[in-house]
């Protein structure tokens, strides 16, 4: 199955 | 504090806590991959893979910072028209709603700094050295702890408990 992923980057 | 409703649920949102807004993260799908390196050589690498090395969703460094996950089972009825289409199509918000109240994020939710490989973030859930690496441990991308909070039936707050300090990161859901 797929993994759902949630990214994001901090500045 | 005020909690929003966020738009799209089984989702996991930044919580600006200061302002009571809610910031969309980049979603993605990724397979878990599995690669050996030149046979017999021991190089191994599993894990996930999100293209490009920035994500699109931006967050400013904070000391505290708060997500949020809802499953939309307290959540109202967002607009009549969606409702009614819904009915027509035999399936009403209440048995909807219990539907969606069976995922229950906790202890699903990981959050990883994420790596880089060829202009791709990846996420690593075993990597190790080849037979003539100096590292012969097996590693992962880093993991970050935190805590859920349940704000009411369905609807979580995630306290980061580390500063997080500038970087890429990703919430995988298991």
């Amino acid at each position: 199955g797929e993994t759902t992923i949630y990214s994001f980057g901090i500045d | 504090t005020d909690y929003p409703e966020p738009e799209f649920k089984n989702e996991v949102y930044f919580f600006n806590k200061g302002e009571s807004k809610l910031v969309r993260l980049e979603k993605s799908l990724s397979k878990l991959e599995t690669k050996t390196k030149a046979v017999g050589m021991g190089g191994y690498e599993s894990g996930y893979t999100i293209s490009g090395t920035k994500a699109t969703s931006r967050i400013p460094e904070s000391p505290n910072l708060y997500f949020i996950f809802s499953n939309g089972s307290s959540a109202p009825a967002s607009n009549k028209q969606n409702d009614s289409t819904m009915r027509a199509n035999g399936i009403d918000q209440s048995m909807q709603n219990s539907m969606n109240s069976m995922f229950d994020p906790t202890n699903s939710l990981s959050l990883y700094k994420t790596d880089f490989e060829k202009g791709d973030r990846k996420i690593f859930m075993q990597k190790a050295g080849g037979a003539f690496s100096f590292n012969h441990k097996v590693q992962s991308s880093d993991k970050f702890t935190f805590s859920m909070r349940k704000i009411k039936e369905g609807y979580w707050e995630l306290v980061i408990d580390k500063h997080l300090p500038k970087g890429e990161y990703a919430f995988t859901i298991a």
